[in-house]
């Protein structure tokens, strides 16, 4: 463990906590991408199905059940609880067009032709790609709540400091990972347009808008 | 090693 990655896990946990809460406590899951969520639960669910065969450490268990009930009960409220406020209209990003290449390319690229090594390739390279009906709901209603937007830039972020740890780790350990390593890259770089806007814009205390 | 078997990232 290095303090890069500590970070980077503690960003992951605060974005999704910031999530969560902001749904429970405005009772409204407005301006969120359902389908986002439903493809965070996925990437959990098939990269920790070795929650209880393979114990790491008390943190990696303990957060690894965090993960997961938190974006289930996040998917939970979605669909479910507060389904009166979810903007289907706007969440129009096609999940199969995500989840079937992905799947293909994890059978493709792989360390391991094994069920479990490929359902974690599945998660990580899903993953990369699973934040984008969040960024295209973005770019389709022209704006995000504040809020919404510092989930997003916790979420980017993450990332972004995992890709610090794995050079950290390369020169350190020798270790590296490159399906985990090209995956963050694509991750992170999706939200670089939103860094920009969270950047120039919400830090500065105005709305988040897209340039119509 | 590149991809360790056990993935001990999250």
């Amino acid at each position: 463990m290095n303090i890069f990655r500590l970070l980077g896990d503690l960003s992951h946990l605060l974005a999704i906590i910031i999530l969560l809460l902001k749904i429970w406590r405005t009772r409204s899951c407005a301006g969120v991408s359902g389908k986002s969520q439903i493809l965070f639960a996925l990437v959990f669910t098939t990269r920790y199905l070795d929650l209880f065969t393979n114990f790491i450490s008390m943190y990696n268990s303990a957060m690894k059940l965090i993960y997961l009930v938190c974006s289930y009960a996040t998917v939970f409220l979605m669909y479910f609880k507060f389904k009166a406020t979810y903007d289907s209209n706007h969440d129009t990003f096609r999940m199969e067009f995500l989840v079937v290449p992905v799947g293909g390319l994890a059978f493709l690229v792989n360390h391991d032709f094994t069920p479990l090594e490929i359902l974690w390739t599945f998660s990580i390279y899903l993953e990369a790609v699973a934040i984008l009906p969040q960024l295209f709901m973005i770019s389709k209603t022209g704006e995000a709540e504040t809020i919404t937007s510092h989930y997003l830039f916790a979420l980017g972020s993450y990332r972004a400091l995992y890709i610090v740890n794995w050079v950290f780790r390369f020169y350190t350990e020798g270790f590296f990972d490159l399906i985990a390593i090209v995956a963050g890259c694509v991750q992170t770089i999706l939200y670089c347009d939103f860094f920009y806007l969270y950047i120039t814009k919400v830090l500065k205390g105005k709305q988040l808008t897209l340039p119509a | 090693p590149s991809g360790g078997e056990t993935h001990d990232e999250l």
